[in-house]
């Protein structure tokens, strides 16, 4: 059977207006703000603390709003990656 | 071949002597061919000044074998969000894997302890980020940790190696790695080192690994001892380069440091290979910190060699390389690479050339091959993307299949090179089908890219499957990289043709190396030779490298304008400053006998000699003549220039002129006629053009000339025929009479008079009448009818002669019939 995706707490977020609208979008919709993405300007990563840790479904709920705030220009919920040591 | 030292190096290391690929050269050693990391030590080489870090389950930073050499800058635990890169302890040691790989670079040497790292001076850190939940953002942040700092990423790991797998770097992962190379090293670009695959048992193929398959990434596999192919190796035609590492059950593994401060000999897989590449190109940044990301793959492609690796599959590209899919470009040198390194020139920039994207939906029947072909100019009309020298080629696919494992693809270069691009792979029953996959092949490597590429798809069932149910491809491009003059003369990697410049000074470098350990921190000048002093300056010499074109009798300084000689052509007149170059520019051909460039015919472009029918292509502007060879701004008679390609190109044979396509005659040669826009031939009076044959037919014998065999198709009638009714008569009828008509050869036959039967000249001159009427002058007249309107004014008709005229006649009749 194909491997089934498993989805994490844990989302890149793609935000218009630097590192305060990023806070800002966060408190608003309930994430923790864990910073940028390395060095990728407007990626940030966000955390949320009451939804599953891991599901084979995507996330449910009023946090999922974010997407529709317009100063998000694009959002992943991040999914576990196989990986292994060679 | 590198010459190998007699006599080796020693180590106070114990496991020093276990590390059977350091000693190839030794003559009980099984591994035949060396890798020639001692003699880069040699040369001086060990890593100093160099920063690699290991992207993996962490590194045990206080390992007596790491801890001289660990860089805590170079470190991150992306896993626990903090700056302890350690591994998680636990019974079964399964986060060993890093400080594994970490050992295998930067061990520190003689410091009585496990092993020799390949670059032992080098600074080793650790990014701890596979013991966890791994996502685009897990990714994406290790491959992002301090780029400016960090020269080069070991990566030995990567999506499921299960043969069933196509899978790559995410969204952001990708970004992390375009970032790397824009502004790594301080714009030189990040150095990423990859593992290739080990799912060669369950037949995997390593181009369905976004990580290796990607451009950015330097892809390593590895060979066994004795050079046979390991049981896990996959192969593709990403694959760059080759190590030693493990892989028969009866040859021996690879010794690094391990878990819990110990040594291992158990360290295996392709996870060996990435992190002794790292150690190699550290050495080469040694030698030449200002190598870019792409000068570091140049030189890996240059100076790696197939030795006594065995395989079937090595084949020589267009441009005289040996690679395969299983090795690459062969075993990796690192004495050979540090010596390059050393004199090395940054290549020419990268341009990037898409080829427009085929949408056109193909059905790939079962058991058959579906060829398709894209004729490209590689961007020749875009100075800044055009491609003339090949790097890596990408192609970007879409396609649908019920049984992805079944498609077998590859890739065809101008030059005749066949990448495979994607071999069966019988686990992978996947009905998913390639969304955009980017397949990409580093066999074409130094090619022209100009040309027709062809790409074959091949549908071969591994059982039975429902025939209904077929692939399709849906779309395709090809995306070349590489560069649009040659990236570095030719010569082979091991030939080292520098000449120096002889400059006075006090007193001769030292460069005698004494004792090898204390002395060898300083890099000694590698077999140079110089050229006779100039200007009486004393016989001590200073030596600076001449420039790269120089011949063989050396130069007063270090530009092409200043060599005594030149390897391949001299450019410039007794007016110009005349240099050395590589190859001739446009409007030039390089006269091999006398090593000149020489000045083609006005308008060419490239040409093989002086004369005007020697051009093989043409200046902006000007039309190439296929016939002559020439370049002419308007192409002659017979000829139509086409826009797209600037060639002049025949026209229709039985054209004199054409435009922009051969069948569109303007002007037709003589014997010919435009019909339309196409020229027919002028058949012989009596004969016709018959456009089905081809060839002139015989007219109707009354025809003159004709448009067809039948009496209806003349056009002019023959001698003493007249045209009537669309024939030609040798008589009018009744009633009709015989008109010189003219402009035509031929008299027509015209109706007379209405009740007239015979007529001459004239309609009007009527010279018998039709049964019931009297011919009176030119007319015919009904007996019956034939009176006076009004005597008086009849006798006004008679007596001013107006019976001639028709309307008097109507009226007085009876009159004019009296007056004869």
């Amino acid at each position: 059977l194909p491997t089934r995706a498993l989805y994490t707490n844990h989302w890149a977020v793609q935000v218009i207006g630097g590192p305060p609208e990023a806070d800002r979008l966060a408190a608003a919709h309930g994430y923790i703000n864990l910073g940028q993405i390395g060095n990728l300007e407007n990626y940030y990563h966000f955390y949320h603390s009451k939804t599953f840790k891991r599901s084979t479904f995507t996330s449910r709920g009023i946090h999922n709003f974010l997407r529709m705030d317009p100063k998000v220009k694009w959002l992943q919920q991040q999914e576990v990656k196989r990986r292994v040591k060679r | 071949h590198t010459r190998n030292e007699p006599h080796s190096l020693y180590f106070n290391d114990p496991i020093w002597s276990n590390m059977w690929y350091m000693h190839c050269g030794d003559k009980s050693s099984r591994c035949r061919t060396e890798m020639n990391v001692p003699a880069a030590w040699k040369r001086g080489y060990t890593g100093k000044n160099v920063v690699v870090t290991i992207l993996d389950d962490g590194i045990e930073k206080n390992h007596p074998d790491l801890a001289p050499n660990y860089d805590p800058y170079a470190s991150y635990d992306v896993n626990g969000n903090d700056y302890d890169p350690s591994p998680r302890y636990d019974a079964s040691n399964e986060n060993k894997h890093g400080t594994r790989c970490a050992g295998e670079v930067a061990a520190s040497a003689n410091n009585s302890y496990c092993i020799v790292g390949i670059a032992y001076n080098a600074k080793i850190g650790g990014i701890r980020m596979l013991d966890g939940d791994v996502t685009d953002v897990v990714e994406a942040k290790s491959l992002g940790i301090r780029p400016d700092y960090i020269d080069i990423y070991s990566a030995s790991w990567g999506p499921d190696d299960d043969g069933r797998t196509v899978d790559g770097p995410g969204r952001l992962a990708k970004q992390a790695f375009e970032y790397g190379i824009q502004k790594g090293r301080g714009g030189l670009g990040s150095i990423f080192v990859w593992a290739s695959g080990n799912g060669g048992r369950e037949g995997d193929y390593c181009s369905c690994d976004g990580y290796t398959n990607s451009v950015y990434t330097i892809s390593v596999s590895s060979t066994t001892e004795n050079g046979y192919k390991p049981w896990y190796l996959e192969e593709c035609a990403s694959t760059l380069a080759t190590t030693y590492s493990s892989g028969a059950f009866y040859e021996r593994k690879i010794v690094t440091t391990d878990l819990r401060q110990r040594c291992t000999d158990g360290h295996t897989g392709t996870s060996v290979s990435a992190p002794m590449v790292a150690g190699i190109i550290a050495l080469a940044l040694e030698a030449n910190s200002q190598l870019t990301w792409r000068d570091v793959q140049h030189l890996l492609v240059k100076t790696s060699r197939p030795a006594h690796l065995k395989t079937n599959d090595w084949k020589i590209n267009g441009a005289g390389r040996k690679v395969s899919h299983l090795y690459g470009f062969g075993l990796v040198d690192a004495e050979g690479i540090v010596v390059e390194a050393k004199k090395w020139k940054a290549v020419p920039s990268q341009h990037t050339c898409i080829g427009t994207s085929d949408k056109r939906p193909r059905i790939i029947p079962i058991e058959q091959t579906v060829r398709t072909t894209t004729l490209t100019n590689a961007c020749a009309d875009h100075y800044d993307q055009h491609v003339v020298y090949l790097e890596h080629v990408v192609v970007r696919l879409s396609m649908s299949h019920p049984r992805r494992g079944d498609l077998q693809i590859h890739l065809i270069s101008p030059s005749g090179t066949k990448s495979q691009l994607l071999a069966r792979r019988s686990l992978d029953i996947s009905n998913e089908g390639f969304t955009n996959w980017e397949f990409m092949t580093v066999h074409c490597w130094g090619e022209k890219a100009e040309g027709e590429w062809t790409l074959e798809i091949h549908d071969m069932p591994s059982q039975a499957r429902n025939p209904e149910k077929q692939g399709k491809l849906k779309e395709w491009s090809l995306i070349l990289y590489g560069t649009a003059e040659h990236p570095y003369n030719t010569f082979s990697s091991h030939q080292s043709r520098s000449r120096m410049l002889e400059i006075s000074t006090s007193e001769l470098e030292p460069s005698k190396i004494a004792l090898f350990h204390s002395q060898m921190e300083a890099p000694e000048d590698e077999d140079d030779y110089t050229a006779p002093s100039i200007q009486g300056s004393s016989n001590i010499l200073q030596t600076s490298p001449c420039h790269p074109e120089c011949g063989d009798k050396g130069c007063d300084g270090p530009n092409a304008s200043q060599c005594l000689n030149c390897i391949h052509f001299s450019l410039g007149g007794v007016k110009t400053v005349r240099k050395c170059v590589n190859v001739c520019p446009p409007g030039y051909f390089g006269d091999a006998t006398a090593r000149r460039c020489r000045r083609c015919h006005r308008g060419c472009e490239t040409c093989t000699g002086r004369s005007q029918n020697q051009c093989l292509s043409c200046r902006r502007g000007f039309y190439h003549h296929q016939d002559t060879h020439s370049c002419v701004n308007m192409c002659p008679a017979g000829f139509y220039s086409n826009e797209s390609q600037k060639y002049c190109l025949k026209c229709h044979p039985s054209c004199k002129k054409c435009v922009g396509d051969p069948e569109k005659c303007t002007v037709c040669k003589d014997g010919f006629s435009l019909a339309g826009v196409r020229c027919i031939p002028d058949c012989e009076p009596g004969t016709y053009f018959n456009s089905a044959l081809i060839e002139c037919g015989k007219c109707h014998s009354t025809c003159h000339t004709c448009v067809g065999p039948s009496r209806e198709e003349c056009i002019h009638c023959a001698k003493n025929f007249h045209f009537h009714d669309w024939k030609c008569v040798p008589a009018c009828s009744e009633g009709f009479y015989p008109e010189e008509m003219p402009g035509l050869p031929h008299k027509v036959c015209r109706r007379c008079e209405e009740n007239c039967l015979s007529c001459e000249g004239s309609s009007k001159n009527c010279v018998k009448c039709k049964e019931g009427y009297t011919q009176l002058g030119g007319s015919c007249i009904t007996n019956h009818t034939c009176s006076n309107a009004d005597e008086m004014f009849c006798e006004m008709v008679k007596s001013n002669k107006l019976c001639e005229r028709k309307l008097f006649i109507q009226f007085c009749c009876r009159t004019c019939l009296l007056t004869g």
